[in-house]
């Protein structure tokens, strides 16, 4: 295959331009990057996660992005962020160590059925595009969706809403494929997902609104990833757990993922003071993905650093 | 594919409490086919909803009612979607 040095990672792709830069990215970095399909969606598009991995059995840190399909800077965020980490193994210390002593698995497209809905037929699509039995409304909150609180405040019963649970928790073969991942796997020691809209860094719970017990860690570390990330270009982030900086919303990821045993759980909102909207304009893409970078390092690191 | 013609999307701030609670029910209004991009969570903290051209006067005029600060973020969403259409179009020339 031909090296993917033509690739634009400053502009919004298709689902297929995306698949091919991810196949692109392992053919060029074949020991350190491959490519492998945890599911497929409703609609049977593949689950394609990349796995940054030097060898062994190491414990592992996730990193999934665009589970609200519209939110596109997510997923361009995710494959620049795919490159960087491939690109500077061997030449940045800090990644190279990380790399020496965890692996990273990346889904830079979690919901790819939304995706391709919000590229050909509604740009503000964000749920998944299951049927609901019963209704003619389509498609689950993917992130209402997990089994942590499920079904509780901050999520609709309704299956016309946008932020519709679904019928029960992992009703959502993304969600399923994801879980089955995580618990087969079994070592993972942080899971990241990437959101955008509102510059937020977040940590559990969103379900519940009580500390959680590793608060004091878990608030320094995003307040210091936060930190790292406003130095580039200032962009300003919130911190704090998702139901005092947001609301209360259940059936979330990181919340799942925290009570899974899973310490290092955190949710960023990226960059999109929402003058546009979904619609960041492409040439803030690479700034949003390289202030993305410094947070996520800083996040890496310290994991890397704190074994549990 | 579905068009946003006429959509607009508002900034609204709450003053207190009982403005969050009114944005609430409103958000629970299904016919109204609102879509918040940022939910009401603490009084000064600004909200952001997407409102289709045929809600659009029932939503102002409750706003108004009931003395809930807003201004207009987004004019027109379907003219922010064409530009966004037209640079993807270029860029994959």
């Amino acid at each position: 295959q031909e090296r993917s040095s033509g690739f634009n990672f400053g502009a919004y792709h298709s689902l297929d331009e995306i698949f091919q830069e991810m196949d692109q990215l392992a053919a060029a970095y074949p020991t350190l990057v491959s490519k492998l399909q945890i599911g497929s969606s409703f609609e049977n598009r593949p689950m394609n996660v990349l796995k940054f991995s030097t060898g062994g059995n190491k414990p592992a840190i996730w990193l999934d992005a665009g589970i609200h399909s519209r939110e596109w800077v997510t997923q361009a965020t995710a494959l620049w962020t795919a490159n960087k980490i491939a690109s500077d193994y061997g030449k940045d210390p800090s990644i190279t160590s990380l790399l020496d002593t965890m692996d990273i698995f990346l889904l830079p497209v979690t919901n790819p059925d939304g995706y391709v809905f919000s590229q050909t037929k509604n740009r503000m699509w964000r749920k998944t595009r299951s049927k609901i039995p019963g209704s003619l409304c389509f498609g689950v909150d993917p992130n209402r969706n997990w089994d942590a609180g499920f079904g509780g405040p901050g999520a609709s019963n309704n299956p016309c809403s946008d932020s519709y649970h679904g019928p029960s928790a992992n009703s959502e073969v993304e969600v399923q494929s994801i879980v089955e991942f995580i618990k087969s796997h079994g070592n993972i020691k942080a899971f990241i997902t990437l959101h955008s809209y509102s510059q937020l860094l977040m940590y559990p719970y969103g379900y519940k609104c009580t500390k959680l017990d590793d608060f004091d860690e878990l608030n320094i570390l995003a307040n210091s990833a936060a930190q790292a990330l406003t130095s580039l270009y200032g962009t300003n982030y919130k911190v704090g757990p998702i139901c005092s900086i947001i609301y209360q919303a259940s059936g979330g990821s990181i919340d799942w993922s925290y009570d899974y045993g899973i310490k290092y759980s955190f949710a960023f909102e990226l960059r999109d003071t929402g003058l546009h909207g979904f619609l960041l304009p492409a040439n803030q893409i690479i700034p949003t993905a390289e202030e993305t970078w410094l947070g996520l390092k800083t996040i890496m690191e310290h994991v890397r650093d704190h074994p549990y | 594919r579905e068009t946003f013609v006429g959509h607009q999307v508002l900034e609204i701030i709450p003053r207190n409490e009982e403005q969050i609670q009114n944005l609430e029910q409103l958000e629970a209004q299904d016919h109204l086919e609102i879509d918040f991009w940022r939910s009401p969570t603490v009084p000064e903290q600004t909200v952001h909803v997407r409102i289709p051209f045929s809600s659009l006067q029932d939503v102002k005029i409750f706003l108004e009612s009931q003395g809930i600060a807003y201004s207009v973020m987004i004019k027109d969403l379907q003219v922010l979607l064409d530009e966004e259409n037209e640079e993807m179009l270029m860029n994959q020339r």
